[in-house]
């Protein structure tokens, strides 16, 4: 077999050992799955293919798999496209299982017409599409050819009214590519299958909106993506969690986004820290706060290490009653865990008045040693 | 990389070598802090379990990893959600090491941008890497200098790519000093006026560097990504549960 796992009978258990003896290929059909071969007049392939990749996943990242595509827009082969998906996606015949290799005619017309286009960037055609490797068309062996209806284009193309491809990220990119100027037409974003960013005219596909990510510029298509109850909180996936499960240290939104954000050093009142907790701000009680702590925060918001750390007193007069948190008693008995996690809220305010507040600096980065630059200092 | 040179030992403390199974280096990667480095998402296609990795930093030649090295396993591979490999966009992943790095001269985090820090156009910058030199590949760790290229006119070098935000691009028109296959993953790096240096981007795509098609060199933007950056370092730091 091909690759060093393989089954004993073309069907047994795989990942047996292989019999050094037994060189038997283990072929089978498969469906094929490389989005730029699924218009093909065949829909069974087998691996290796003619240019020795192993498996559909490796074709696909393939330097030829987005040669060919590019190579299709200077139209210089009618079935150019054709002949690239029976060399990425070599039909298999599902009774002999056996593949079936495109004609050598097909071969060279394909080469005769597009090397030169190749040459004139510097590249070479694909060395192991060499065609005296296929059989001539009309021989005892079968050979793929192109039936009446085969489609120039694939499905990663856009077909100009013309009738030439190009690739389909060029459609509506706001430059001409098409020489009918066919791509750049009917680009409303509905006439597309896509949806309109409401407020301005940016197209998205459908299967963006709700999906955490904003992709309209007034952040519209994560709007209104939730119904959850008053006592809940939207996660970043939309998912409704309990207001009183934010921040306490422990995951519930399946993207985690309920632990985002918890803490921050607010710049306005000279980094003081302020902790949300059950979707509410906090202050926290500098009474039993420690270094450890301190050196938690600054590495939990990315921003290095403390550099000074001071207890605030509280500002009187603050309307409204402030919250505290304070230092749990068990802190350093939860390691690997969040800040938010080593507090707890108390039924007393916080006898000092005092809040922390806390300066990181970026830990060492990005500085090179002088070691070895001259480390033999020879006169000339 | 192309046009570039080969780099002194401790040069560049941050390059990392993204190793798998028998094909030994596959891509570049940047080491970002003691358990953590980035490369790009591509680098993972096809192979996107973590056993079959390791990261091998401090190295020079990769022929012969020397005294320097530290070799790391990798325990995940955090690609981001949006990667798209039919244009390339959001070509970028976390990878946390199975263990710290211990912290010499010739292996050191580089700094990430703070927010909206950009290099400005024709600024200098360096790219490293032991990807193709056009002729052969390299044994020596490679560097090249290379100038900060403006969106637009980035733009005009790629009519069959949109060069989104989340791209950079470097180099020159002439294609003269690029990054080349097996560079993916590695440094773009600038340097500040006090002498330290931030990562800006991280090698992805472009021409087909060994062709006479020329131009820049794209690079993931990696200012684009910091938050997105940060905020997988600490859920898998801290929450763990």
């Amino acid at each position: 077999c091909i690759s060093t796992s393989c089954s004993s009978s073309c069907g047994g258990g795989a990942n047996a050992v292989c019999d050094p003896r037994n060189n038997s290929s283990c072929t089978r059909c498969e469906p094929i799955s490389l989005e730029l071969c699924m218009n093909l007049p065949y829909n069974l392939t087998s691996f290796p293919n003619h240019l020795g990749h192993l498996s559909q996943r490796e074709s696909s990242v393939s330097w030829e798999a987005s040669l060919f595509p590019a190579l299709v827009q200077t139209g210089c082969y009618q079935y150019l496209m054709f002949y690239a998906c029976t060399l990425l996606v070599p039909k298999c015949d599902p009774l002999t299982l056996q593949r079936v290799p495109p004609c050598r005619s097909l071969c060279r017309n394909a080469k005769e017409k597009c090397e030169s286009v190749l040459g004139i960037v510097g590249l070479q055609w694909p060395e192991d599409s060499d065609c005296s490797q296929f059989p001539e068309d009309g021989g005892n062996s079968t050979c793929l050819l192109p039936e009446d209806g085969v489609d120039e284009c694939s499905p990663s193309h856009f077909k100009c009214r013309s009738g030439r491809c190009v690739l389909a990220t060029k459609r509506c990119d706001g430059h001409v590519d098409c020489d009918d100027h066919s791509d750049e037409e009917h680009c409303g974003c509905s006439e597309r299958a896509l949806w309109e960013c409401p407020g301005s005219k940016v197209c998205i596909q459908s299967s963006m909106i709700c999906d955490g990510f904003p992709d309209c510029p007034l952040l519209v298509d994560e709007a209104n993506c939730s119904t959850c109850r008053d006592n809940e909180l939207p996660c970043n996936n939309h998912q409704c969690v309990h207001r009183t499960l934010w921040c306490d240290g422990k995951k519930h939104c399946s993207d985690s986004s309920d632990e985002w954000d918890c803490v921050s050093l607010s710049d306005r009142a000279g980094s003081v820290l302020t902790v949300f907790r059950t979707a509410a701000e906090y202050q926290v009680c500098g009474d039993e706060w420690n270094h450890e702590l301190s050196q938690l925060t600054c590495n939990q918001l990315g921003l290095g290490v403390p550099a000074s750390v001071s207890m605030v007193p509280d500002q009187p007069g603050v309307p409204g009653r402030r919250r505290w948190l304070h230092v749990h008693p068990e802190w350093n008995l939860r390691n690997a865990t969040a800040l938010q996690a080593r507090l707890e809220k108390r039924s007393h305010a916080c006898h000092s008045r005092r809040r922390v507040s806390l300066l990181c600096t970026r830990e060492d980065c990005g500085l090179r040693s002088t070691v070895g630059m001259y480390r033999h200092r020879k006169k000339r | 990389i192309l046009g570039g040179r080969v780099s002194r030992q401790g040069a560049w403390p941050w390059q990392c070598s993204l190793q798998s199974g028998q094909s030994g280096h596959v891509c570049g990667c940047v080491l970002i802090g003691r358990k953590w480095a980035l490369t790009v998402a591509h680098c993972f296609e096809g192979r996107e379990s973590a056993d079959l990795w390791k990261v091998v930093l401090g190295l020079n030649n990769l022929d012969h990893p020397g005294l320097h090295s530290q070799t790391r396993g990798v325990r995940s591979i955090l690609v981001h959600p949006r990667y798209n490999r039919a244009v390339v966009d959001y070509d970028i992943s976390v990878v946390q090491l199975d263990a710290e790095i211990d912290e010499t001269p010739f292996v050191r985090p580089v700094c990430l941008p703070g927010a909206g820090q950009l290099p400005s156009p024709d600024t200098y910058c360096y790219i490293t890497g032991w990807g193709h030199m056009g002729n052969r590949m390299p044994f020596k760790l490679q560097e090249g200098e290379v100038r900060i290229i403006s969106f637009s006119q980035c733009q005009s070098y790629f009519d069959m790519k949109t060069i989104t935000p989340r791209m950079l691009c470097a180099g020159y028109d002439a294609g003269t000093v690029d990054s080349c296959m097996g560079d993916s993953g590695g440094p773009l790096v600038c340097e500040d006026a006090s002498g330290r240096w931030t990562l800006f981007g991280l090698t992805s795509w472009g021409s087909v560097c060994f062709s006479k098609v020329l131009g820049p060199g794209v690079y993931s933007n990696v200012t684009h990504f910091t938050p997105w950056i940060r905020r997988q370092i600490y859920v898998h730091t801290y929450l763990t549960n």
